[in-house]
């Protein structure tokens, strides 16, 4: 899912 | 969460101690770009507003709220607490050429066209040049204190790490983020020349010094 991208990365 | 990820997020923060650090100890921020710290603090400011919006886990919190409040605790130290000894005459770099290119990148090309996606864009980017007050200021003094290079050192190893990072996680996890790829190699190809001064010079005990 695309909300889920890079958002847990830092 | 892989060992590259672990590695490359230990280093920055690594860097972050060693820079506040340094200028705690020294009593001074001499040698240290004001202009780089307050685009970092832009950075973070800008792409942890999902702080508020979605909760990953304790790690990735408790790291965004250190990013973020250290970066504020270094421009404060450089703009207010040792001011004195901030080198602004060397810190000439026009950050309005990276802010208003770079805003209007994020505007154009992201993911999707919302005020937090486009902030986390205009982040990303913006993250990939910040240093450049910073090696322009090396640069123009012409040298480099060794915990400057180490500083910079460790900054500049936490994005090279993420790349490993992105390149496992494509073929482990079928993650694939162009943006923050692109964004990544320009950033880690801004450090080579420095990386290679790093490694030929501090490395062997001698501070950085280019020929005038």
């Amino acid at each position: 899912k695309k909300d889920a991208r890079v958002k847990d990365e830092l | 969460m892989n060992i590259f990820r672990l590695v490359g997020d230990m280093s920055h923060l690594l860097a972050i101690i060693i820079l506040l650090m340094k200028m705690w100890k020294s009593r001074s921020v001499a040698g240290i770009s004001g202009k780089s710290q307050i685009l970092f603090a832009i950075v973070f400011t800008t792409r942890y507003l999902d702080l508020f919006t979605s909760f990953v886990s304790i790690y990735n919190t408790s790291m965004k709220v250190f990013f973020i409040g250290t970066s504020y605790v270094t421009v404060y130290f450089i703009y207010q607490h040792f001011k004195p000894t901030y080198d602004s005459n060397h810190d000439t770099f026009r950050v309005e050429f990276l802010i208003v290119p770079v805003g209007g990148l994020a505007f154009l090309v992201n993911h999707e066209f919302s005020l937090l996606e486009i902030l986390w864009t205009f982040s990303i980017y913006l993250e990939s040049v910040a240093i450049l007050p910073q090696l322009f200021m090396v640069s123009k003094t012409g040298e480099a204190e060794s915990i400057t290079s180490h500083y910079l050192f460790a900054l500049g190893s936490y994005r090279a790490l993420y790349l490993l990072n992105w390149i496992y996680r494509y073929y482990f996890e079928g993650f694939f983020d162009l943006i923050a790829v692109v964004a990544g190699c320009v950033q880690t190809i801004l450090y080579c020349d420095f990386f290679y001064l790093y490694i030929t010079k501090v490395l062997k005990g001698k501070k950085i010094s280019l020929p005038a």
